[in-house]
């Protein structure tokens, strides 16, 4: 599979390689396929491949590089162009809003994210500024019962905003205040302005979008959507312990110009990971 | 004029590009352009026929019928099936679900029938307490467990109450679990064995991409899928996982989700998604 040949690839560095053009097509057509199927964005998998060709053609592989691994090679530097970073976490006082689609794994993230700066020795607490989904603010309780962290919630009330101002004063004595937002996409106009009126409250230290692996060519456009409202400083990609390779993450992070911050790869709070450029790239590839 | 394969070649392409910017599934695009390919080529068109028109009818062709495969219609199954009918709604997790029951529960209401819900997902947090704030709303009862029951036994004393209640629907609901996850698609075919639903409905959204077609292939595999409701339509999404959906499971789609309200459910149509394939 490709996955592995690409770690073959760029591992082999032995003596001189010449180019042979019908593998580099073959080869550019095999992974125009595989990142169409992991769901990167299709124009964004068009100019890549292009982009791929032309340096396979026009650059030397390396000593003892077949044409193939040749390729390879390019393709790892190209992609690790767009995701080879991992968001920075740093570990102090902060605050993050939680943002993302419907469903995308918002409230079990945040969850998660507690128990990673738990884990870490610092005194999380969550804010619920779900107003909408019935039985979020009991979702979320139940999720911070279990790992013994603080939460705010107003469950009668149905503004947001003062949710948030609220929680924010009364979790002030700890270190990282997490805020779950309800699900949105970019048409929803209203919506769209409480998530910009919430983050006007505060300069958010993190501003983390949240979106499920699986997601189609919708990431692109709805990750610049949040990007332009509020600032998305990181991307959580979920639903990874599934078949799904994320591929939408790829245009996200290269649309906002910021990069992965976690994955998710499960419904537990143990179940998150921090980004691993590489393990993502070859499953990406198949 | 004959179509050559060569004359084909662009406007196939064009339609490729499209179907796979629909979220229409890679594998299922490439069938769908071969079959354009293998029926087209050799074929006479008139002068006056574009190539690019003769084969983008084709593509209309094509993807109606896997869309008007096995059609379906709900609510005159609703009507003359023996009651009480047991619907189970099964999918991935966080694709609308809980909420697509309640905008059903609400639509049935509205047709007069006595609808009872059931509590299945008794393992995510906040899941009964979910289904229970709608079935408050609603006005309808809903039958539960502890967190943790099995969902077979709550569904299985919906169906009961229902049977002794003279209701006409039990809409059952279940955990969203991924179609990898072997154990869980076990509990599946066990709530499967022991419910017997007449209707098992499959609830994807349509922003999902190439993932739609090995979920919908898995699920449809451990419990076969009488239709799909795809959600989160009003999402701006084109909608191409219905294409993926129902071409592996060769079964309709019912209703699209077109937002987080009661209301937001209505029949689908082949026609809304020709519309955002080609605008
Ligand atoms: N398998 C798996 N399931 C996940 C993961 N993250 C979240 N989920 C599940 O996905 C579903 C949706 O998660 P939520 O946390 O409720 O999603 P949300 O974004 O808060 O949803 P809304 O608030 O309605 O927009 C739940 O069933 C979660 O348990 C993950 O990494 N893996
Ligand atoms: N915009 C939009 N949102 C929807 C639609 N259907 C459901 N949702 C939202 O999607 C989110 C998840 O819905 P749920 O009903 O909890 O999904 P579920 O499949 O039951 O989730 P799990 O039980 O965790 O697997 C909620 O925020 C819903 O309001 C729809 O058609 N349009
Ligand atoms: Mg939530
Ligand atoms: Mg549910």
């Amino acid at each position: 599979n490709l996955g592995n040949s690409l770690k073959d690839a760029v591992k082999k560095l032995a003596n001189a390689g010449k180019i042979d053009r019908q593998v580099i097509d073959e080869v550019v057509k095999d992974i125009q396929r595989a990142m169409i199927q992991a769901d990167v964005n299709v124009r964004l998998v068009m100019k890549l491949s292009s982009q791929i060709k032309n340096r396979a053609l026009t650059e030397a592989p390396p000593a003892g590089m077949d044409s193939r691994e040749h390729v390879l090679r390019i393709v790892y530097t190209e992609l690790v162009n767009i995701v080879g970073k991992t968001t920075p976490i740093a570990l102090e006082p902060q605050t993050i809003m939680m943002v993302g689609l419907q469903g995308s794994g918002k409230t079990t993230t945040t969850s998660k994210i507690a128990r990673f700066f738990s884990r870490k020795g610092l005194k999380p607490a969550v804010i619920c500024a779900d107003t909408y989904r019935p039985g979020a603010y009991d979702q979320l309780s139940q999720l911070c019962e279990k790992l013994g962290v603080p939460y705010y919630g107003e469950p009668g009330n149905k503004d947001a905003v003062a949710i948030v101002r609220n929680g924010l004063k009364a979790m002030a004595k700890y270190d990282v205040k997490i805020v779950d937002t309800a699900g949105r996409h970019a048409l929803e106009t209203d919506l769209i302005q409480e998530m910009k009126d919430i983050y006007a409250l505060t300069p958010f230290t993190h501003k983390l979008l949240v979106l499920d692996a699986a997601i189609g060519q919708q990431a692109s456009e709805q990750a610049k959507a949040f990007n332009d409202a509020i600032g998305i400083t990181g991307v959580v990609i979920t639903k990874l312990d599934g078949t799904a390779k994320g591929g939408g993450a790829l245009s996200a992070v290269s649309d906002t110009n910021t990069s992965i911050a976690f994955i998710g790869v499960g419904e537990t709070p143990d179940d998150l990971e921090r980004f691993d450029p590489d393990g993502f790239i070859s499953r990406l590839l198949g | 004029v004959v179509l050559t394969e060569k004359d084909l070649e662009g406007p196939l392409w064009e339609l490729e590009m499209a179907l796979l910017e629909s979220d229409v599934a890679l594998p299922v695009a490439e069938s769908i352009i071969a079959t354009i390919k293998a029926d087209l080529t050799g074929q006479h068109k008139k002068l006056l026929h574009s190539t690019g028109d003769v084969a983008q009818d084709a593509l209309v062709d094509a993807i109606s019928k896997i869309l008007n495969v096995n059609t379906l219609d709900f609510d005159e199954y609703v009507r003359n099936h023996a009651r009480p009918v047991v619907i189970s709604f099964i999918g991935v997790n966080g694709t609308g679900k809980t909420t697509t029951i309640a905008k059903l529960a609400e639509r049935l209401k509205e047709q007069k029938y006595g609808v009872v819900i059931a509590a299945g997902d008794t393992f995510r947090a906040g899941a009964i307490e979910q289904l229970e704030r709608h079935a408050d709303r609603l006005g309808v009862k809903m039958i539960k467990h502890q967190q943790g029951a099995d969902p077979a036994a709550v569904i299985y004393d919906a169906v009961q109450y229902a049977k002794n209640n003279k209701k006409d629907v039990v809409l059952a609901d279940t955990a969203g679990r991924l179609h990898t996850n072997v154990n869980l698609m076990e509990q599946l075919k066990k709530i499967g064995r022991v419910v017997r639903p007449d209707l098992t409905i499959f609830v994807d959204e349509a922003i999902a991409g190439n993932d739609a077609v090995e979920r919908a292939r898995l699920f449809n595999d451990a419990v076969p899928v009488s239709g799909t409701i795809l959600t989160k339509a009003d999402a701006d999404a084109k909608g191409g996982a219905a294409i993926s959906i129902a071409h592996i499971t060769g079964k309709p789609i019912l209703f699209l989700g077109v937002g987080q309200e009661y209301k937001d459910l209505k029949k689908f149509e082949t026609q809304w998604f020709l519309d955002r394939l080609f605008e």
